[in-house]
C-alpha cells in the first residue's frame, strides 16, 4: 500500500458524505446502496463513521460528471479514467468524482459503481494506489463480485496506518439478530432483520436466488434477503417489493450476463431486473420449451461457465441454452444420474463461487460440477448465520 | 524515443503512452531540450510504470505495457506529485 504524500488523514472520525447527483444509468437507489456499501468497506476495519447529509457541503462530495467538470483533471470519455478523488482535506478535498461517460452497474456489466467507489473512497481517506496486484487501491479495475468481496490486508494494513483499527472489528460469520415487528408500508423498508423461525431445522426452501451479489431465499409469502457486506438476513414480504407477484414462488434463477432474474409458480414465470418486473412478463414456460406435461419447476441455476440454465422438475432436469434460447436436445435427463448424491428432487439451488448449492428437503448439498461429487453437506440454514 | 517494433499504429500507441504517462507518471514536457542521457525521458517514466505494474522493466513500449495502458483504471496518479 502507499499513502499520500505528506500523509493527509482526516483529524476527525466522524466524516460525512453527500451524494450530489445521480447516474441515468442506475436506480437511485442502487447508487445510494453502492455508496453506502464502499463506506462501510472502510468503516468495518477503523474508527471512522460516515454520516448522509442532504444539504451543505460534506467532508466528501459525490458527483457524477463527463469531460471537464469543474476541476483540473477532466475525465475522457467511455473507458480509460472511471473515477478519481482528491486526498483528506478542505474544499475539494476527499470528493469523489465518476465520470458519466462510463456505464455504472449494481452487477457485473459496465463498471461496478459499489467496487469503483469503495476504490475511491480509498483515496479520499488518504490511501494512494498500491503494487499490490490483489489491493482494492491497485489502480485498475476488475470485477469481482461484490458478494464476495473482502478488503484485502493489504488495504486494511494501509487504511489501519493512518487511523488505527475498528473497536469493533466485524465478525466474520453472520449474525442473527433479535426479531422486530414488520411496521412500514413501502416497498424499500419493510423488512425486518431475521425472525429465529428460520433456524428451524426442518423448514423447507421454496426457492433461492442470487440477485446482484445478494441471496434471496423465498418461503411462504416472503423471503429472506441476505446481503453479504452487511451481514446481516432481513425479511421482506413478496407483496411489497412486488406487488403483482403471487407468494409460493417455485423457482428462481439469476442471468448475471442480462442482469435479470426469473421467478417461476406453476406455469407462469416472470422476468425482473432489479425489483422491477419487466413488461410483458408473465409468460407460459412452455415458451421455453417445456413439454405441457410438465405443470411447474422445483428449481433452477444459471451456470456462467456453460451459459446454460437448469431446470429440475419433479425427478428430471431441462438444460436450456441461453445463448441459443433453445432447450438442449438431451433434456430430460434424470437428476440421479449427473448429480450423484443430492437426491431425487431438488427443491431449491443457487451457484456460488462455482459451487451448485442444492437444497433436497431439509438438506444442503455443496457440489461441484467438474468433479460431479457433493463435497459437503450442509445445514439448510447455513447461509442465514444460524 | 526507445526503439519499438515497427507497427502500423505505432505513432497512436506512442502517443497514447506519453499521454498516459503525462497524466500518471509526471512526463514533463515543458519545452527543455533533451539532452544526451542513457534513457530518454519517456522510457524512464515508462520503466517506472512498468516496475509499479510488475510488468518487465524494459522501458521500450511492448504489448504488455500497451495493454496495461488501456486497462480502465482510476485517475489517480500512482506517483505523487
Amino acid at each position: 500500500y502507499s499513502h499520500f504524500g505528506g500523509r493527509p488523514t482526516w483529524r476527525t472520525t466522524s466524516l460525512t458524505y453527500r451524494i450530489l447527483g445521480y447516474t441515468p444509468d442506475m436506480a437511485e437507489a442502487d447508487v445510494d446502496t453502492a455508496i453506502r456499501r464502499a463506506f462501510k468497506v472502510w468503516s468495518d476495519v477503523t474508527p471512522l463513521t460516515f454520516s448522509r447529509i442532504y444539504e451543505g457541503t460534506a467532508d466528501i462530495q459525490i458527483s457524477f460528471g463527463a469531460g471537464v467538470h469543474g476541476d483540473f483533471y477532466p475525465f475522457d470519455g467511455p473507458h480509460g479514467t472511471l473515477a478519481h478523488a482528491f486526498a483528506p482535506g478542505n474544499s475539494i478535498g476527499g470528493d469523489a468524482h465518476f465520470d458519466e461517460d462510463e456505464t455504472w452497474t449494481a452487477g457485473s456489466a459496465g463498471y461496478n459503481l459499489f467496487l469503483v467507489a469503495a476504490h475511491e473512497f480509498g483515496h479520499s481517506l488518504g490511501l494512494s494506489h498500491s503494487g499490490d496486484r490483489s489491493a482494492l487501491m491497485y489502480p485498475t479495475y476488475s470485477y469481482i463480485d461484490p458478494a464476495r468481496f473482502r478488503l484485502p490486508q493489504d488495504d486494511v494494513d494501509g487504511i489501519q496506518a493512518l487511523y488505527g483499527a475498528s473497536p469493533n472489528p466485524v465478525p466474520t460469520t453472520p449474525q442473527a439478530t433479535t426479531p422486530t415487528t414488520t411496521v412500514s408500508t413501502t416497498t424499500t423498508t419493510t423488512s425486518s432483520p431475521i425472525n429465529p423461525s428460520i433456524c428451524d431445522p426442518t423448514l423447507v426452501f421454496d426457492a433461492i436466488t442470487t440477485l446482484r451479489g445478494e441471496i434471496l431465499f423465498f418461503k411462504d409469502s416472503s423471503f429472506w434477503r441476505r446481503v453479504p457486506t452487511i451481514k446481516e438476513v432481513y425479511n421482506y414480504p413478496i407483496s411489497t417489493s412486488w406487488p403483482s407477484l403471487p407468494s409460493g414462488i417455485q423457482a428462481a434463477y439469476e442471468n448475471p450476463e442480462t442482469d435479470q432474474i426469473f421467478l417461476f409458480k406453476g406455469s407462469k414465470y416472470w422476468a425482473l431486473q432489479g425489483f422491477d418486473i419487466l413488461p410483458n412478463y408473465p409468460k407460459n414456460i412452455d415458451k421455453l420449451g417445456f413439454p405441457r406435461t410438465v405443470k411447474h419447476i422445483n428449481a433452477a441455476v444459471y451456470l456462467q461457465s456453460t451459459q446454460k440454465t437448469y431446470f429440475f422438475a419433479g425427478e428430471q432436469y431441462w438444460s436450456y441454452d441461453e445463448a441459443r434460447k433453445t432447450m438442449d436436445k438431451e433434456s430430460p435427463r434424470r437428476i440421479e444420474d449427473d448429480f450423484p448424491g443430492i437426491g431425487k428432487k431438488v427443491h431449491a439451488v443457487f451457484e456460488d463461487n462455482g459451487l451448485l448449492y442444492f437444497f433436497s428437503g431439509h438438506k444442503q448439498f455443496e457440489f461441484n460440477m467438474k468433479s460431479k461429487k457433493v463435497t459437503r453437506t450442509l445445514k439448510n440454514t447455513s447461509w442465514l448465520g444460524c | 524515443f526507445p526503439a519499438v517494433p515497427a507497427t502500423e499504429d505505432r505513432g497512436e500507441n506512442e502517443q497514447l503512452a506519453e499521454e498516459y504517462l503525462k497524466k500518471f507518471y509526471n512526463l514533463n514536457e515543458d519545452g527543455t531540450p533533451i539532452t544526451r542521457k542513457k534513457h530518454s525521458p519517456f522510457s524512464e517514466k515508462l520503466q517506472e510504470m512498468q516496475a509499479f505494474f510488475g510488468l518487465e522493466v524494459t522501458g521500450k513500449l511492448d504489448s504488455n505495457t500497451l495493454e496495461m495502458m488501456h486497462k480502465p483504471r482510476c485517475g489517480v496518479a500512482d506517483v505523487a506529485e
